[in-house]
């Protein structure tokens, strides 16, 4: 059984997982078993979700402005359509022959093709759910590269300003998304970076305020500037722990095979 | 949201086919 790496996911597609494999044990432990009864009006149900999702689908692909999901949504919409055919062909041999082995084996095709093209939607979705945010986090990444030449007070008050957002919604979207995983690791990994991203930001302000202090008193300033830097290379270090967390993933396509 | 929930529904109404497909089958076993 394939191991899904969010709740949502996992949620979708357990249920019928588990059927399909259920039929495919059933199909080969009983080759010449009973006759199929008239699958035509539960396979018009798949017919009629699929082309209900090929719609959404389409919409979602319009609507985003995710270059990596235009490209890649249209392939699962297009997988799903397909299975939905080799059901339908299924059912309508079925018909005249409630024995059909090779409707047996287009219904257990079909079935797994919609379950691999649903699947492989879902992760092309989630992809790019997790990529909005590697967005928000290179955004504060991008924050911390300005951390340097910052020399004056107000520039000081401008940039918590920008960040105090920025680094909340990393904090409360990160957050949502480690309650999403499935893999106990990983979402330990992400909670930890969490943490430690709140603890340094309080610390990277401090420091940006002495050495501006001393900057202003015409102090030395190597070790406020060092220091400094000392909590920013932190911050550096959680965010692109946390991008790097953030695409992770147990899934694999091919266990569906 | 929607494109989850319309996920869901191919995946229910395959989940009601196969128990439909199945169920003359376990007969058998």
């Amino acid at each position: 059984m394939p191991v899904f790496h969010t709740k949502t996911i996992e949620s979708i597609l357990e249920p019928v997982a588990f059927q399909v494999s259920r039929l495919v044990i059933l199909h080969e432990e009983a080759e010449d078993g009973n006759a199929m009864p008239d699958l035509s009006k539960p396979v018009e149900a798949v017919s009629w979700a699929v082309e209900n999702l090929t719609k959404v689908g389409k919409e979602t692909i319009n609507k985003s402005d995710d270059q990596i999901l235009r490209a890649d949504m249209p392939n699962s919409l297009q997988r799903v359509d397909r299975a939905a055919r080799l059901l339908e062909e299924a059912a309508y041999m079925l018909k005249s022959d409630p024995y059909s082995q090779q409707a047996r084996q287009l219904l257990i095709e079909g079935s797994r093709g919609i379950l691999q093209g649903t699947s492989s939607l879902l992760l092309c979705f989630d992809e790019s759910e997790v990529r909005k945010l590697i967005k928000s986090c290179q955004k504060v990444l991008a924050y911390m590269q300005v951390v340097e030449v910052i020399e004056r007070m107000e520039d000081l008050v401008t940039f918590v300003k920008d960040l105090t957002p920025a680094l909340t919604k990393v904090s409360r979207d990160v957050n949502l998304r480690q309650r999403e995983l499935t893999h106990q690791a990983h979402r330990e990994l992400l909670l930890r970076c969490l943490e430690n991203l709140k603890q340094e930001a309080p610390g990277l302000i401090s420091s940006m305020k002495t050495y501006i202090q001393l900057l202003n008193s015409k102090s030395s300033t190597q070790h406020a500037a060092e220091n400094r830097n000392y909590h920013t290379g932190r911050m550096v270090h959680e965010l692109n722990e946390i991008i790097r967390v953030l695409q992770l993933t147990t899934y694999d396509d091919d266990e569906w095979d | 949201e929607i494109i989850l929930d319309a996920a869901k529904s191919i995946i229910e109404a395959t989940a009601a086919l196969l128990r439909a497909a199945s169920a003359s089958q376990r007969e058998l076993m």
